[in-house]
This record gives structure tokens, sequence and C-alpha cells, in this order.
């Protein structure tokens, strides 16, 4: 699922602002 | 041992609710005092017949970019409830999934006029006839539907923010690994739904009708999938080349 999304995964990733 | 149910104090609720409030004030497109300075400025004639006259794809792409960038802000709201980040990636996407449109849709009532039946769209508020080059009216009219019925209950910014929690932590979704785990994070969320409810002394009918919206959500969220592949199949290549990305990694 996370090679399918990796933008999702992405924004997941990055630190909150 | 298997039980989700959990035991939380009255003081562990008010917490839970203040930090999901702040989270969704924190993550929300527009803010209260951008909503108050609103002039509320509906779209001309000229210009409603100027989407009207866009091309199908035209307007698909649109409305895809629009989803997409509330989209964003439905993650970072999720990234900020409490315990959301310490459940499995599967999980969180998963969860993002399937519930960041319905949230997107829970949040069009922030921005949404009920007198004159029109959302805040590109810069102004646009009624349901703003969107018929998209060829889909039978949606577009569920969805106002659905904010008018959602907007009618005059939710409070921290009613709002729980419920929007609990929608995103629904337990029933498929694929989930973890699923007890979610469910516990859900249960919590209903719990501090229900007290903020009683805290706010809502009508005991509240949490029930709430209840109703969440099948209204999921039949939005379907039937927004079902055009997508319609239209798809007529404009591969506008969806392939010109779609958000991020759109057709969640509903592709």
């Amino acid at each position: 699922l996370k090679e399918k999304h990796k933008i999702l995964h992405q924004l997941l990733q990055n630190s909150t602002s | 041992d298997g039980d989700a149910s959990p035991t939380v104090s009255m003081a562990e609720l008010d917490h839970l609710s203040q930090i999901i409030s702040k989270s969704h004030l924190e993550t929300c497109q527009y803010l209260k005092e951008e909503l108050q300075q609103m002039s509320w400025q509906s779209f001309l004639q000229d210009e409603v017949e100027s989407y009207q006259s866009k091309p199908r794809e035209v307007m698909w792409q649109l409305c895809a970019l629009k989803i997409t960038e509330a989209i964003q802000y439905v993650v970072e709201f999720a990234k900020r409830i409490d315990g959301f980040m310490d459940l499995c990636q599967n999980d969180q996407i998963v969860l993002l999934k399937a519930g960041s449109l319905e949230v997107v849709f829970v949040r069009m009532c922030r921005v949404f006029d009920s007198q004159n039946n029109a959302v805040y769209f590109d810069g102004k508020f646009a009624g349901p006839d703003v969107f018929k080059a998209l060829g889909c009216d039978d949606l577009i009219t569920s969805v106002f539907d659905f904010a008018k019925s959602l907007s009618s209950l005059h939710l409070s910014e921290d009613e709002l923010a729980l419920f929007s929690a609990f929608i995103l932590l629904s337990a029933d979704r498929s694929w989930l690994q973890e699923k007890l785990q979610v469910e516990k994070l859900q249960q919590k969320t209903q719990l501090a739904l229900q007290h903020v409810l009683q805290k706010n002394q809502r009508e005991d009918g509240v949490m029930n009708k709430l209840r109703c919206k969440v099948s209204a959500l999921r039949s939005l969220c379907s039937r927004h999938t079902e055009k997508l592949s319609a239209f798809r199949a007529i404009y591969p290549d506008i969806v392939r080349s010109h779609f958000p990305p991020l759109y057709k990694e969640l509903f592709g």
C-alpha cells in the first residue's frame, strides 16, 4: 500500500508545520 | 483481552476534545476570522455561465485540484490527532484513503451558505449550477443536500472537529491491519464527541443524526469514485497527464 501511495506516505512523513 | 471499550476519565475527554479542536482549527483551509470577513459574495450570472461553458475535462480538472488542496489540509489534521501517527503506516494510509474526502464534505458546511444553497469555490459562493459542466448533476445535488442537512445541525467548531476525527478513525474500513487499535481510538473520540455535545447542551438526538451522516458520506464518496471511473473511461489521457498525482493516488 505504501508503494502505491508514495505522495500520501510522503505527506505523512513530513513533519507537521 | 479483545475488549475495545476504553475507560476514560472526564478530564481525559476534555483534554482529547481540546487537542482535536485545536488541530481542526489549525488545519482548516479557512480560518474562523477569514470566514467572518468573507463577503459571502455569489458568482454573477455571466461568471456562472463561464463555468458552465468550460469544457467538461477542464471543469473536472479544476474540481480535482480544489479537492486535492482540501485533502492536504485533512492529512495535516489527521497527523495531529492523538494516536493517529502511532498507528502502523498501512493503517494511516487506509484511513486517509477512505476518509479524507468524507472529511472534506464535512468541512464543506463551514463554507456553505444555506440560505442561497451555495458553497465557497474558486473565490466566491457557487450554487449547484456552477458545476453543470462536470456532467454529474445527481452527485452535485447530493453533495449540496448533504451540506444543507449537516449545516442545519449548526455544529460548533469543537463538535465539527470531533465528528471529523470520528469519521477519519472509522475502524470498519477494509484492509486495516490493527483494527482493534483504530477501534479504541474511534471509541475514545466518540466518547469525547458525546461529552462535548452534552457540555454544549445539545439535545439527545444529535449523536444519532450524526451517525446517519456516516452512511450518507460513504454513499457520496462511492458515487464520486463511480463518476471518476466513468470520466476516466472517456478521458484517460486527461486524468493521466493533468490530474493532481495525490488525487489519482487516492481515487484511481
